[in-house]
């Protein structure tokens, strides 16, 4: 589903460049459950970011269920995006100035749903997190856990094919964080692939496979470290 | 060092009011190493705002230092703020576009610390937090951890008797997690006041002492949780 060969990534900065992958070979599966796992600054962030389409690599291939997708124009990386994957992200990237029910219902503005479906959809995804009484709140109104969470049911409001999560837990205590894992597992066994980056153990425990990351590099376990 | 009675934060949003801190008592001395650990949403960041200085209760005593500070003018707050505290915040809330170094220097600006001086130490604690080769990068060119770590050398570039640190290892792997927290400990260990938000539990072990909060109140350790 996922196959990316001799990926690099570089940032130029004036005279400097920041290697942040370095030839990185990276294959998943359809319906996988994996964690990327690595030291802050090892690149997970910058993979997560290519394998959603967010941006390009600076060299090497991707293929994307089969179609290669390094080189195609940026409105079918947008359909793609907007139709197959879900992306929480680090920093969770919530329009700060509009309620959770907007934020969450983004997607499905983008993907024409009408707007009764997309109320009710996107209540029903911020109930499933825990939120149902946050609706009307504005993300400056939420606690940093509450904003992860209107970030999570943003990403799987389109009951995306592919969930790509970067740290999804990092602002939740443990219960809540199992909570969120629990909606995880069930999407998978209803055949989704699930990548998440994580740098607690507990959470990597989910998923069946580990990739390791350190410098820009895939490392082997021995190498690669997780508490 | 920091005596809370009764207090009471509400925040009241149109018809609702939210009752993020019901009737809490806190009390820490100085030198004191301690961690606030809850759900989320139960009141954690409310909590450390106040403790902090950045916004007053609703009712309730707060004695910082055996001062009332919780009537006390914004200039009055403002000033000991800035010579007393250091604030991790749990959303960082650096300067998006200026380098990482003009950030860290920032409260020694307020402080009216010459220029050579600031930079140098400025450098000095984005090296502690190891970003050397990242001081002249803005916050949206680096990743999720090392944003963290600017926020970490952000607080304690002023030298501040108490540190506040809200979530600080949320986005670190084990290791660089267990580098900050050395950090605290050596400047616990210099008699200076610690409190830690966290939900990680090898991160509450670094200190003495634990606060529970649940649905905006103090609660037992055996009614709190903590994997
Ligand atoms: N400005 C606001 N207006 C309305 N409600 C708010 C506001 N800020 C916070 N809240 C609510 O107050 C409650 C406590 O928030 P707080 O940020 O203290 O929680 P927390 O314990 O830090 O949570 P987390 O672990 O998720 O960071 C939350 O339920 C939140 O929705
Ligand atoms: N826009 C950019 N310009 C320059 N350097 C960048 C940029 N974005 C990221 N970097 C650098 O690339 C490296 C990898 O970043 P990335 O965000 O992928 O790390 P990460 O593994 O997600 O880290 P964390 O666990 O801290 O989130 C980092 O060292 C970072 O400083
Ligand atoms: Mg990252
Ligand atoms: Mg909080």
């Amino acid at each position: 589903l996922i196959e990316m060969k001799n990926i690099v990534k570089d940032y130029r900065m004036g005279g400097a460049t920041v290697h942040a992958l370095r030839r990185v070979d990276v294959s998943i599966d359809d319906g996988e459950f994996v964690s990327i796992v690595g030291p802050s600054g090892s690149g997970k962030s910058t993979l997560m970011n290519l394998i959603g389409c967010l941006d390009r690599p600076s060299s090497g291939e991707y293929h994307l269920d089969g179609r290669k997708v390094d080189e195609l124009p940026d409105d079918d990386l947008a359909r793609i995006r907007n139709k197959r994957l879900g992306f929480v992200f680090q920093t969770f990237n919530l329009l700060p100035r509009t309620s959770c029910l907007r934020n969450v219902e983004l997607p499905l503005l983008y993907s024409n749903v009408p707007r009764k479906t997309r109320e009710a959809k996107a209540r029903e995804m911020l109930e499933r997190v825990g939120l149902k009484d946050r609706v009307d709140h504005n993300p400056s109104e939420l606690s940093g856990g509450e904003r992860q969470r209107v970030a999570i049911a943003r990403a799987l409001v389109n009951e995306p094919t592919i969930v790509l999560a970067d740290e999804p837990t990092g602002n939740l205590d443990s219960k809540t964080g199992s909570e969120i894992m629990s909606i995880f597992e069930s999407l998978n066994a209803e055949g989704k692939t699930i990548v998440l980056v994580t740098h607690e153990k507990y959470i990597a425990d989910y998923s069946k496979r580990m990739i390791y990351l350190r410098d820009g590099m895939v490392v082997t376990p021995e190498e690669g470290t997780l508490r």
